[in-house]
């Protein structure tokens, strides 16, 4: 709405550039960005389609959980285009994370099960959360 | 309801 597009300003005035630098992941559906609400780091997700309400209502059906991810808000552009506002994962996607634990605990033996107990604690209790509020995920991966 | 909020993009 008009409304909306009064409350974000800024948003109306960036470019092709400022997407593609502040591009940080790309999937099937959507396209993720880096950004800020105030001071801030927040994830921008733009969805191809119509999906945008499909996400955003599941993600209101979770409360909030330290093993999940957190929708914010929302925006929407000059266009009419909707963005959905998240809680940024500060070190990235998870299968980008896991890989680059892995080569760092072959080198520590010790450690190396507690962590991978400790990593694999934090998934289980993130899926108990979505199984908590009746949703079915249907494309469960480390990047997502 | 999910709120309108105001955001920039992170180009740096």
């Amino acid at each position: 709405s008009q409304q909306e597009r009064d409350s974000n300003p800024t948003l109306d005035n960036y470019s092709d550039d400022d997407l593609r630098l502040a591009q940080i992941g790309v999937g099937q559906d959507k396209s993720v960005y880096r950004g800020w609400w105030g001071s801030r780091d927040v994830a921008i997700v733009r969805f191809r389609s119509g999906n945008i309400d499909t996400e955003a209502g599941a993600m209101l059906r979770l409360s909030r959980h330290p093993h999940l991810i957190t929708l914010y808000g929302f925006t929407t552009d000059a266009f009419g285009s909707k963005f959905l506002i998240e809680e940024l994962a500060p070190l990235g996607s998870l299968d980008v994370v896991a890989e680059n634990l892995a080569q760092e605990l072959r080198a520590d033996e010790t450690g190396r099960q507690s962590i991978f107990l400790d990593i694999l604690h934090q998934i289980s209790s993130g899926m108990h959360g979505v199984v908590d509020a009746g949703l079915l995920h249907r494309d469960l991966s480390l990047r997502n | 309801m999910i709120p309108s909020i105001d955001i920039r993009f992170n180009t740096s």
